[in-house]
């Protein structure tokens, strides 16, 4: 997914 | 108030029992809500910039709402990747709004 990081399975938001 | 919104029904764990009970959670290009499966009650809605994280595996989906609210908010699905994605589809577009 674009400009996301995905670590231990999380997707942080970008828009919080 | 439910128009434009993707449902998923998966199942929520009662606070302090085993229960699990069938729960709409609704997807929308700007929240995210749940909803009484039977009546389509809208009992929660939360803003997608109040979602701080989520994580969707095999069986689960969990969302994490940071400082909004203490405790995560996790239910049982097998949908939760498309969930996931979508919330991340919908969170792309308001990006690329700005």
């Amino acid at each position: 997914v674009m400009g996301r990081s995905r670590e231990s399975g999380w997707v942080e938001n970008e828009i919080y | 108030r439910t128009y434009g919104v993707s449902f998923f029904l998966v199942k929520e764990k009662m606070k302090g029992k085993n229960k699990l009970v069938p729960r709409l959670l609704g997807v929308t290009k700007d929240s995210v809500m749940r909803v009484d499966e039977k009546t389509k009650e809208v009992l929660q809605e939360w803003p997608l910039t109040t979602v701080k994280r989520w994580a969707a595996s095999p069986k689960s989906f969990t969302l994490d709402f940071g400082e909004y609210q203490e405790s995560y908010y996790s239910v049982q699905t097998t949908e939760g990747e498309q969930i996931s994605q979508l919330i991340a589809g919908y969170i792309d577009i308001i990006l690329k709004k700005k």
